[in-house]
């Protein structure tokens, strides 16, 4: 009927000046911040073309099958959903991918990984919520490893990192154990943000400037 | 049994948390 092209919700507008702002509040260039547009628009169109990412689009992205439930894809969402709306919207995925930028402060590196890994968000990464990711790590992959070994490798963790032993992970703990070992941060630098206007050209037919 | 890997950096492996196959599309 009459009414049926209003059924479909309209897709957020999305300015120049709304580039603009976003390239002034981020580490990305106004070109980049246009790629990055680019992505959003492949991602957030993948199961609902609304202008949004939903969770299962998020999943498909990650994992390139539907996961069901994952513990991370939850806790991924969660962090890059601030307004906790139940959607991503373009601002909030620029925020959330500023912090894996070559260039991001590793201070806001460490702070995304501990809102991550803190699974209840209480404020410290307890030593269940570390066993339960390595669990969820290893079904992923499909490695089987005896409780024991497990067990040894979250004694040992909580050695170096638990520095008053209470057998939860502090901040100011995770900071000291993150600077001492910088490996456990090497997921949070994403290296094709340095390339990211070369990996989506497209951006050049869409651009409002020329940086 | 020695432990050569820490925790962290076992779950730091995990896909999901490898933000860079958002670029796989």
């Amino acid at each position: 009927g009459c009414f049926d092209r209003h059924r479909q919700p309209p897709r957020p507008s999305f300015t120049h000046d709304d580039v603009v702002r976003l390239a002034a509040t981020s580490p990305f260039s106004v070109n980049e911040v246009e790629a990055l547009r680019e992505l959003f628009n492949k991602l957030s169109s993948s199961v609902l073309d609304d202008g949004l990412i939903h969770k299962e689009e998020l999943s498909l992205a990650l994992f390139k099958t539907p996961a069901g439930e994952n513990l991370f894809l939850d806790r991924v969402f969660d962090v890059f959903d601030e307004k906790k709306n139940g959607v991503i919207e373009f601002d909030e995925f620029v925020h959330a991918l500023s912090v894996f930028h070559p260039y991001a402060p590793l201070e806001a590196k460490i702070d995304f990984a501990f809102s991550l890994y803190d699974l209840r968000q209480t404020g410290y990464i307890e030593r269940e919520e570390v066993r339960q990711m390595v669990v969820a790590t290893l079904s992923e992959s499909g490695i089987q490893m005896p409780d024991e070994t497990l067990e040894a490798i979250v004694d040992k963790t909580f050695e170096d990192a638990d520095a008053d032993k209470d057998e939860k992970i502090s901040k100011d703990e995770w900071k000291a154990y993150a600077i001492r070992y910088p490996a456990v941060l090497k997921n949070m630098t994403l290296p094709y943000l340095k390339d990211i206007t070369t990996v989506f050209p497209s951006f050049i037919f869409n651009t409002g400037v020329e940086d | 049994q020695p432990v050569a890997m820490n925790a962290f950096e076992l779950i730091s492996m995990s896909k999901g948390l490898n933000l860079g196959n958002l670029f796989d599309v």
